[in-house]
């Protein structure tokens, strides 16, 4: 649940906070 | 093998030597030769001038370059590190070596406290934390109150920030990333220990200036 779950684990874990996609071809 | 150099690539803006590259970070003189592949197509993708420019980057990310994203924006700034707008090839190696899976943890975390410390002044502060989260939420499905977020924000500060002072510091970062080693996770890219098998051109490349 996001509410249990500290900020920065929401951050780190969100696609829109990746560089994966550097590397797609 | 694969240790090719031409001229041709010497002329590049802010080229560097693999071999120079290699030795400063976790990648070996291939690997870097691989990057260098992966950073020509990324940095002549609208301007083919062998330079990462920000809308470059949007469009490796998101695959559209007018979409502006918190994230890209403080990771194009940090991986800018003369700051003249473009990520030149030595910039784009040494930033990438923060997220090899060989990379020093400190580094890493450290990488990471740069990246949230938005305003560049040293801690990451509460305001900071709640934009990246409603930040977050705005590129996601996920839908939060406002009550929600502040209780986030608050429950997390509550949790870093030990001498209760309103920010974070690196030392206090250093200790909650160890509590909670899952927040550097996307400080890696298992992805990068394989780049010369997704960039391998550069190894049947010959020599032969035309």
């Amino acid at each position: 649940k996001p509410v249990s779950m500290n900020a920065f684990e929401l951050i780190s874990r969100s696609q829109s906070f990746s560089l994966d996609n550097l590397f797609e071809k | 093998m694969g240790c090719v150099s031409s001229k041709r690539r010497k002329q590049e803006p802010g080229y560097e030597e693999p071999t120079v590259l290699a030795a400063e970070t976790p990648f070996t003189v291939s690997e870097v030769e691989a990057l260098h592949e992966l950073f020509k197509k990324l940095s002549n993708a609208i301007i083919a001038d062998g330079l990462i420019h920000r809308e470059e980057f949007q469009l490796a990310l998101f695959r559209n370059r007018n979409r502006r994203n918190l994230f890209a924006d403080r990771i194009f700034d940090l991986f800018d590190v003369k700051r003249n707008g473009v990520i030149e090839f030595g910039e784009f190696v040494r930033s990438l070596g923060v997220f090899h899976p060989n990379a020093p943890v400190a580094d890493k975390i450290a990488f990471a406290f740069r990246l949230y410390d938005l305003r560049q002044t040293g801690f990451i502060e509460r305001e900071e934390l709640k934009e990246m989260v409603l930040a977050l939420l705005h590129e996601s499905d996920l839908a939060l109150s406002e009550d929600v977020v502040e209780t986030i924000v608050d429950k997390t500060f509550g949790e870093a920030d030990t001498q209760g002072d309103g920010k974070i510091d690196p030392e206090e970062w250093k200790e909650f990333v160890s509590k909670h080693p899952s927040l550097i996770k996307n400080m890696t890219l298992p992805y990068l220990k394989d780049i010369t098998l997704a960039f391998p051109s550069f190894v049947v490349r010959s020599e032969v200036d035309e």
